[in-house]
């Protein structure tokens, strides 16, 4: 059985996938079976359901930023239209002789066509939205790497008022994100690190505050430093984590277990 | 299977109409 890893991909594909399946052990079963009904309805619901979607796909990829969408929609677009196309012929087939072995091969094809293409679409889909949750993630990087440029109380004002908004934008994708997930290791790994950044936060703010009063007064300097860049470190290390997990598809069979 | 093939058929339909859903949702 397909796993899926995230909640709308398996909720969308999920029921068709195991109706697919079943299809293809009953045909297999019954090949030299009973009359097939006139499809022609339900092929041409399909057609027009996939019209509709190619043309939706498309205009989705002229007008994306995202190159490697728009590299990536195109030949599932064209896996569904084909597949499409098939099942037409099967209609066809099936209407001059219900019992026809190459119209039930087609249909297989065309069903299974058309499972694997949407599946790549949304794939596809979800591998984008995950880059933009990824950019993100670099933005706060890019913030937490300008920390040891803040050495007066005015920048640091500035710094976290530039931060804030950043954070909250990366906690907000990262929590919907997790929610998202079905495999529970994946999701664990996120909130934990999600949690480790939340928590290193005021202790960020408060470093880089000791390290300004040091630096006026002269005084525990290189500790203040030290203290500052160690919670930096921390805290892109737990980001980093993020991004790789944030990018994980596939399954460990260990972690499944 | 005559009922399966017609049930598979409509359960496509959907699929793709949410598989569009999806692509404008997000693209938004």
């Amino acid at each position: 059985m397909p796993v899926f890893h995230t909640k709308t991909i398996e909720s969308i594909l999920e029921p068709v996938a195991q109706q697919v399946s079943r299809l293809v052990i009953l045909h297999e079963e019954a090949e030299d079976g009973n009359a097939m009904p006139d499809l022609a309805v339900p092929v041409r619901a399909v057609k027009a359901a996939v019209d509709n979607l190619v043309r939706v796909g498309y205009e989705t990829v002229n007008s994306s930023d995202d190159q490697i969408l728009k590299q990536d929609m195109p030949p599932a677009l064209t896996r569904v239209e084909e597949s499409s196309l098939l099942l037409l012929d099967a209609s066809d087939l099936l209407r001059a002789d219900p019992y026809s072995g190459p119209a039930r091969k087609k249909l297989i094809e065309g069903s299974r066509g058309i499972l694997q293409g949407t599946s790549a679409l949304l794939l596809a889909f979800d591998e984008s939205e995950v880059r933009k949750i990824v950019r993100v993630c670099k933005n706060v990087l890019e913030y937490l790497a300008i920390t040891e440029v803040v050495d007066r109380m005015e920048d640091l004002v500035t710094f976290v008022k530039n931060l804030s908004p950043v954070l909250t934008r990366m906690t907000k994708n990262v929590d919907a994100r997790e929610k998202e997930l079905t495999h529970q290791v994946h999701r664990d790994m996120l909130l934990r690190s999600l949690e480790q950044v939340k928590n290193l936060t005021p202790v960020l703010i408060s470093g880089i505050k000791i390290f300004i009063t040091a630096k006026q007064s002269g005084q525990g300097l290189v500790e203040a430093q030290n203290n500052r860049d160690y919670t930096v470190r921390k805290m892109s290390d737990e980001i980093h984590e993020i991004i790789r997990v944030l990018q994980l598809t596939t399954y460990d069979e260990e972690e499944w277990d | 299977l005559r009922v399966g093939w017609e049930q598979l058929l409509t359960a496509v339909a959907r699929n793709i109409n949410e598989v569009e859903n999806q692509i404008l949702t997000r693209d938004s």
